[in-house]
């Protein structure tokens, strides 16, 4: 799984 | 909300300086993406204007001749060590990379959930909350609050959408606006101006 996405919430 | 009520009456009686500047550093912290990633044009624009209006109140509570005057230090005692010592330790041993951007963006995420209390201690203090101070404490809960609706749309909608952090953190902030919420709906039925108990 990917752990780490791009932060995309504000 | 906020800008608006500052600007419009020239005051910022019972608004809490401590809270709008720990909102100014956690979205300084949480935004420094701005330099290196891009999502999407609304994302942008709302981190520039989350930015944007956090400076701008901070500067009219501090600086502006007329609205300074009616800032309330001396009742605006929360200690912000108290809040930002415990974040910053939590964020260096919980996180989910050991990077400084990531560290500083969970920082954020802590201290975002806990920046409300200046606020709520100066309200419990104040005789006469405003409408518009009350409705934009109202507003600042639900917009977390909110957002708990969406991670449950995203968790069964998305694959790979695990943000343990993002989601403690924000049951904990809008928790942490419950008791606010309890008077502020009994006040609404009532149609009487906002008073918490002491």
């Amino acid at each position: 799984a990917q752990l780490l996405q791009d932060h995309d919430e504000l | 909300v906020l800008l608006l009520k500052i600007r419009a009456t020239r005051s910022c009686r019972g608004i809490s300086l401590k809270t709008q500047e720990l909102y100014a550093l956690v979205f300084i912290c949480r935004y420094l993406d701005l330099f290196y990633s891009y999502i999407s044009l609304y994302n942008t624009v709302m981190k520039v204007t989350y930015l944007a209006t956090a400076f701008s109140i901070v500067r009219y509570m501090r600086f502006d001749k007329v609205v300074r005057q009616t800032y309330d230090k001396e009742q605006d005692t929360f200690r912000y060590i108290f809040l930002i010592a415990p974040c910053a330790l939590l964020a260096l041993v919980l996180n989910h990379r050991f990077s400084p951007t990531e560290v500083l963006w969970t920082f954020s995420i802590y201290l975002e959930a806990v920046a409300i209390l200046p606020q709520l201690v100066l309200m419990q203090r104040t005789q006469n909350i405003d409408n518009l101070t009350a409705n934009y404490v109202a507003l600042l809960g639900a917009y977390r609050g909110f957002y708990i609706l969406n991670w449950i749309y995203r968790f069964a909608t998305e694959k790979h959408y695990r943000q343990w952090i993002v989601w403690i953190s924000g049951v904990a902030q809008t928790a942490l606006y419950a008791d606010f919420f309890y008077y502020y709906a009994l006040c609404w039925k009532a149609n009487q101006r906002l008073q918490l108990p002491a």
